[in-house]
């Protein structure tokens, strides 16, 4: 049990690094045992050193940077135990464009494999969908399906969702 | 492995019978504030078994039943079928299609059912977890969760990783 | 004091209700004593009833709901003891068009008598201000102010900022 | 009155003097994650006398100065001015501009001004709450803490309508 758990561990270490960097563009990351005497109960501490910037504790870090360091150790934990499905509800909704950018990628990839159902406000993110459910609500308080159509792409490359009630 | 289908009726602000299907890949859900999207991540969690009232933002089981609005009065029960596409076998039980159900009632009871037939909420979480689903872990991301894992404190943070093992 | 505090009380309920009406397009909220024979110590108990909807617990609500109902508070406490500056970081993050539209009248009115520093990703916040601060950072790990200019009306009536380095 | 100009130096990623102009109104502070704009709302409360370093997401005064990067050695020292237009006299002190100053060592000193001279903390905050500006209330909502309002304990949210009373 105890190797079991240092494999899964060295391989969401390293996959967390990995991932890392591809959502931040370069820097580094670690995820370590606060204590590596002691491996059956210690802790685990994680430092970041994002891209032209030194290492910070994560409570100094942005809104937007937070969520993508989380981001990463989700996927970390995805690619060393993959689940067959993952429901992300608003992860995305701190990210600015360029972010939103690097973070649909990696969904990309990963969707290869595990199914994605992602709630998000956030027009990116909605693009990389292949299918989209629209939710609405009547005026008595009911919530029901409707189904919703791209409305081709517009100036910026993005396809903006039509509603047809 | 993927969720193909959900049937929400009768649970928070699915008042009417409801039907969502997902493919593999990235399913987006998208609406206006209080429709009901993270409503259907609280469906699939408390489908497939979740105990936690809290983290489906009630306190007791006629939270999720419900209510009645202006327009319509409150439901006696709510029930959420959850069907998986298992031709793969990812869960270990001689089907290709796999449905779970859960039903709850008013005075609290609830019921769990699979592929029709009355189960234990025990066997619906040992199916589950002999597919590496795993609630706790970082199968399902609620709305304002997404750096959660980075407040932790080390020693939550490990149970983490270990809840995904 | 306890006069001063209840007068108070009274007109930041009054204003609260006013503001969840204009913020929701209807419907009822209340700000109470917990307990109304011990003023001096009770606690504050908030109620939403949102237009359509059946009160509802605060925990229930739906993230930009949630946001909603705070906003009108805010506005409220802001309404019955004015203060000369108010910053608002991300407020308007979990909100949705219509919402937005909603939060930007409030804003508009209160500004007349209120400075707004508002940080903000929302368009529709952006196109409510009277002037903007862009803040960059340089490749080596050091903020600076940029110049924004507004990139003129698109299709949406939305002001696009571009940002002259 | 309002708050004309702030001056940041040293201060967390303001490395290098950058001078920020407000007007009356609404002004929006945008730009990409992680390049300083929860810094600005930061360096704004500290300068008026914050003294929770965990509300300005650090645990010591060293945590917001310049800490250095990965072109740029740290600062010794973080200095941030905010200038208030008084004209109004809203501030009940016999000046059109007010000028408070902040300063903080890497020993852990720090220093106030108020229009040049050095005064003590308390001078500081007696000032501003004597024009009802009061950290504590609804003068500076932070990221993520939107809705901490409706969290509170009914207790708690009470201490925060009387803050700003
Ligand atoms: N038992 C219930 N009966 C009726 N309505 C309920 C019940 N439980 C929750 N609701 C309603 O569901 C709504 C919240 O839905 P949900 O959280 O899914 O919204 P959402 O689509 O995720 O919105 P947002 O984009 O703001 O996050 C609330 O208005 C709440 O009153
Ligand atoms: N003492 C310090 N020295 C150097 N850099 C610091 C210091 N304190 C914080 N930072 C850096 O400031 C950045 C965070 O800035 P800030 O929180 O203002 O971002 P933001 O513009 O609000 O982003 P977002 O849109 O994601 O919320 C972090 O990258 C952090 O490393
Ligand atoms: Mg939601
Ligand atoms: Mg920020």
């Amino acid at each position: 049990v105890q190797d079991e758990f240092m494999r899964t561990f060295d391989l969401i270490r390293s996959e967390f690094r990995k991932y890392f960097r591809m959502l931040f563009g370069g820097g580094d990351a670690s995820l370590e045992l606060t204590d590596p005497e002691d491996p059956a109960t210690s802790g685990l501490e994680i430092t970041a050193k994002l891209p032209g910037k030194r290492a910070q504790r994560l409570e100094a870090l942005s809104g937007g940077e937070r969520s993508l360091v989380s981001v990463a150790l989700l996927f970390a934990m995805f690619s060393a135990r993959p689940g067959p499905i993952c429901v992300l509800d608003e992860v995305d909704a701190a990210l600015d464009e360029a972010n939103t950018e690097r973070f649909r990628h990696i969904l990309h990839d990963f969707a290869q494999r595990t199914q994605f159902i992602v709630i998000t406000h956030n027009p990116g993110t909605i693009e990389e969908a292949d299918s989209i459910l629209g939710v609405s609500m009547s005026a008595n308080g009911v919530s029901e399906l409707v189904s919703v159509r791209m409305n081709g792409v517009d100036g910026n490359g993005a396809a903006a969702p039509v509603e047809i009630p | 492995m993927y969720l193909r289908e959900l049937e929400i009726h009768g649970f928070k602000s699915f008042a009417r019978k409801t039907k969502l299907e997902f493919g593999t890949g990235v399913t987006a859900v998208i609406g206006p504030n209080g429709t009901g999207k993270s409503n259907v991540a609280d469906a699939i969690r408390w489908a497939m078994g979740e105990q936690s009232m809290r983290s489906l933002r009630g306190s007791r089981t006629e939270d999720v039943i419900f209510g009645g609005s202006s327009g319509r009065s409150r439901s006696g029960m709510a029930q959420v079928t959850v069907t998986f596409e298992n031709s793969d076998n990812w869960l270990p039980i001689d089907f290709d299609k796999v449905g779970i159900s859960r039903r709850a009632y008013r005075s609290g009871e609830n019921e769990y059912r699979l592929n029709g037939s009355t189960v234990r909420l025990k066997d619906i979480q040992d199916l589950l977890r002999s597919g590496g689903i795993a609630l706790g872990g970082s199968m399902v991301i609620g709305q304002g969760e997404v750096d959660a894992a980075l407040s932790l404190r080390p020693e939550h943070r490990r149970l983490l990783l270990e809840e995904g093992a």
